[in-house]
């Protein structure tokens, strides 16, 4: 029975596409068989993965739009139990494109149907939006993990986030829970990463995951080679935490 | 008579509203006039100039939906010859909302074609998507700012931003020029940043800023407190930084 978890902050730059990337790298090497699926335009977790999107004909946007089966845009990555459905830069056109569309919100939900028992993590990244991309992986999702970066904007744009969340929930997902907030880069040295985090953690109590996700630039280097920080730097800050992160998520 | 700057990227946390608010607190401080206009539903310029959203019954919503007068949504902002239109949260709806309006890409440019004059700069701070709001302001742009942060994803996306700006160019907007690439949260500790650096000026030969901006926790701090760089902390490198950039864009 898998669990489908959506990354979502519409703030930029949080650490969707890195926690997508590197959770679920870390949760295919603890055994489980995990699918990421890419609904960002920018493509970036299909970027950090090593692919080549110039070369790829089918992504998630014929998923949406052409109601592909989502087995034919699934692809194999270097990592063992871990998979992914890239996005192209077509995906760019779909929330426009989508607007006029029948039950236009549920087409991710649908297209994941057939195949996501066949995994035990799908981790769908999202654009930092609330458009029909985000809105569709919140329908299609079983919960939701909120990176949030230890810095002050970070904050501001969580009510509206928490907001769509209970609209999604009370309109087109019942069953949507929060896996919990994820505080990213955070630099124990400066004050701001200190008094984000005890905000966080004032406002979120007992939502927010143990581990930390410590600023590094090991992080910030491992998708110009393609890699996941546990093969870039297994021993790193980063590759530790979000290792811990994976046996949180496994433990609930 | 004015120049109006879009600052857009798609990507997200690359510095957009953070070069928004201390270019424009640099430019004022030199003696321009000089507008911000906030378009993203996040409202982080308007935050970070210590605006109260919750107290606002006018914003840009009101100007690209309703037809409001932009001198009405204009505030003051505590320093001098620095004005402000603020987003609040309606902003959040105003992209599907365009979509079926007539003349949709050209709200903006017609709600600031009276008051424009009155300024020496209009910024224009975008969202980290190419939606209609993005478009509204490329559309009322002379030019745009690329702010580019040192890290591995930001080039990725540049060519789609590169695409959508000649798309505007051809169909929307045929003055639209680049105003230049900025490189943000330089650090030049980490050959991340020198190898981002050297790619981005290899790419856009000479119309890469000569300032870079560097990474300093300053500058993400001095939001928290409503102040620009330039109030909060003259003396950093960021606040020197900012300076050197409105010297550069006076230049032109
Ligand atoms: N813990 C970290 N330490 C240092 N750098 C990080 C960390 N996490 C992410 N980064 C870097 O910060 C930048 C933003 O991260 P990322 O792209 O994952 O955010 P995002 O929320 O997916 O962005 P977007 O909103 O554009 O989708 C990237 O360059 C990434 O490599
Ligand atoms: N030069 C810098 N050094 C350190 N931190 C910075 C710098 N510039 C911006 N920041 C911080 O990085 C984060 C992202 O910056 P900012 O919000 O300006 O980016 P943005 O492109 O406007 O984001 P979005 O895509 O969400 O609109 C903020 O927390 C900001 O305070
Ligand atoms: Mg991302
Ligand atoms: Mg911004």
């Amino acid at each position: 029975m898998a669990r489908v978890i959506a990354l979502a902050n519409q703030k930029g730059g949080v650490g969707k596409t890195t926690t997508a990337v590197n959770l679920g790298a870390a949760l295919a090497h603890l055994g489980n068989k995990t699918l990421i699926v890419d609904l960002d335009p920018q493509g970036n977790a299909t970027i950090g993965l090593g692919v080549d999107r110039s070369e790829l004909s089918l992504s998630v946007y014929q998923l949406l739009l052409e109601e592909l089966p989502a087995q034919e845009a699934v692809l194999p990555t270097k990592y063992q139990r871990l998979f992914l459905i890239p996005s192209t830069i077509e995906l760019a056109g779909a929330e426009i494109e989508l607007v006029a569309m029948v039950s236009r919100e549920y087409r991710l939900q649908e297209a994941l149907k057939d195949i996501k028992d066949g995994y035990d993590f799908v981790l769908l990244d999202c654009p930092p939006s609330l458009g029909l991309l985000t809105i569709n992986a919140m329908t299609a999702a079983d919960s939701i993990l909120i990176p949030i970066q230890c810095e002050f904007y970070a904050l501001e744009g969580v009510t509206q986030l928490l907001n769509t969340i209970n609209l999604v929930r009370r309109r087109l997902n019942p069953r949507l829970e929060l896996e919990g907030v994820l505080l990213t880069m955070f630099d124990g040295r400066t004050t701001l990463s200190q008094d984000v985090e005890r905000d966080v953690r004032a406002v979120f109590e007992g939502r927010v995951f143990r581990s930390n996700i410590p600023r590094s630039v090991r992080l910030a280097e491992a998708p110009s080679h393609g890699k996941s920080i546990l093969e870039y730097e297994p021993h790193s800050r980063g590759a530790q935490a979000y290792l811990a992160l994976a046996k949180e998520v496994l433990e609930k």
